[in-house]
C-alpha cells in the first residue's frame, strides 16, 4: 500500500525492498512513541508519509541541509542599512 | 496585534513548492520571502527563480546546502536581480549559473535583517505583521514523521538544519501557533504547512529570523 501510494518502484524481496522495509518498520516504532506523548486534542500527529521508508540519516542528509549563522538578538531598534 | 494573522489572506504567499531530492530548502525560504514582500508592496504575486539562487549564490553549496543569510548577503551585495521562475526553471539539481543583463526584468533585494527572537516571540509577531513573511531556520529532525496538528513536543532547538517560511500565526485557540510553509510538497503536513506552538521557541523557530526589504 505504501509503495503504491508513494510510487516506489523497488521490487518485492529485492535488497532494496528489504532495506526500505526495515526503515519503514523503524518509522512505525517512532510514530508509536511520538504519538504516545502527543495526546492533546490539537497536538501534532505522526505517521506514515513520503519519508517513512528513509532512514533518519538519509532524511537528514537529503533534506536537513540548511545552516544558520549566528545572528544578534533582536533589540527593537531599526537595523536596516 | 491581531489575534490571528496570515499573509496568505492578503494573497501575498506563493504556493507550496517541492524541493524534491535537492537540499535547497534555504533557497526556497529566501525566494518565498522575496516573493511575499514583493506582493506585499502591491505588485502581483509572481513566482521567482529558486534555481537561480541555488546555482549562483556561490557562498552556498547549491543542492548540498546553504544558509539564508549568506544567500541574502549575496543578493544584496551583487545586486543580482531575481528573475521569474519561468525564465530559470527549477531542476532539483545544482547547475551552472545563468547570468542576465542588469537591464533584465527582476526583483532586487535592497536589504535584510536577521535577528535572534528567542524569548521575544511576541515581538516576532509584530515584525511578521510589519515586515512580511519571515525566513527562519529550525531543527526539523522530528518533521520526518509529521502528519499535521500543532507541534509542541519532540522538537528541540539545539541544531538548526532546515529553512522554512513563517507566513502567519493564530493565538485564538488553547495553543497559539506559528503558521509555517515548508518546501516538501502539499502531501506533507497540513497541505505543505506545519503549525508550531508559539512561546517556547519550539524547534528553534525564533533563533534565526530573517526579513527581506525590497
Amino acid at each position: 500500500s505504501f509503495r503504491k501510494q508513494f510510487h516506489r518502484n523497488y521490487k518485492l524481496h529485492s535488497d532494496c525492498y528489504h532495506r526500505r522495509r526495515s526503515y519503514f518498520k523503524n518509522s512505525i516504532k517512532r510514530h508509536a512513541y511520538l504519538n504516545s506523548l502527543s495526546t492533546d486534542k490539537d497536538s501534532a500527529k505522526y505517521g506514515i508519509n513520503q519519508f517513512s521508508d528513509l532512514s533518519i540519516n538519509e532524511f537528514r542528509d537529503l533534506y536537513l541541509t540548511a545552516t544558520a549563522e549566528t545572528v544578534p538578538p533582536y533589540s527593537g531598534l531599526k537595523t536596516e542599512g | 496585534l491581531p489575534a490571528t494573522f496570515d499573509w496568505r489572506d492578503q494573497s501575498a504567499v506563493g504556493s507550496v513548492q517541492n524541493q524534491q531530492a535537492c537540499g535547497g530548502c534555504w533557497a526556497f525560504s529566501v525566494v518565498g520571502a522575496i516573493e511575499s514582500v514583493y506582493a506585499k508592496s502591491g505588485q502581483p504575486l509572481k513566482q521567482l527563480s529558486v534555481q537561480q539562487v541555488i546555482d549562483c549564490s556561490y557562498k552556498n553549496q547549491g543542492c548540498n546546502g546553504g544558509s539564508i543569510t549568506r544567500a541574502l548577503s549575496w543578493l544584496k551585495q551583487t545586486r543580482v536581480k531575481l528573475v521569474k521562475q519561468a525564465e530559470y526553471p527549477y531542476k532539483a539539481e545544482t547547475g551552472i549559473c545563468h547570468l542576465f543583463s542588469q537591464s533584465h526584468d527582476g526583483v532586487l533585494v535592497k536589504d535584510f535583517a536577521a535577528h535572534d527572537f528567542s524569548g521575544l516571540e511576541e515581538a516576532m509577531m509584530g515584525r511578521l505583521v510589519e515586515w512580511g513573511p519571515l525566513a527562519v531556520t529550525v531543527d526539523a529532525i522530528s518533521w520526518q514523521d509529521y502528519l499535521g496538528g500543532i507541534m509542541q513536543h519532540h522538537c528541540s532547538c539545539h541544531h538548526a538544519n532546515h529553512a522554512v517560511l513563517v507566513t502567519g500565526y493564530d493565538t485564538t485557540g488553547d495553543v497559539p501557533y506559528w503558521i509555517v510553509q515548508n518546501s516538501w510538497g502539499t502531501s506533507w503536513g497540513n497541505k505543505g504547512y506545519v503549525y508550531i506552538k508559539m512561546g517556547d521557541n519550539v524547534c528553534g523557530i525564533a533563533d534565526s529570523v530573517t526579513a527581506v526589504f525590497l
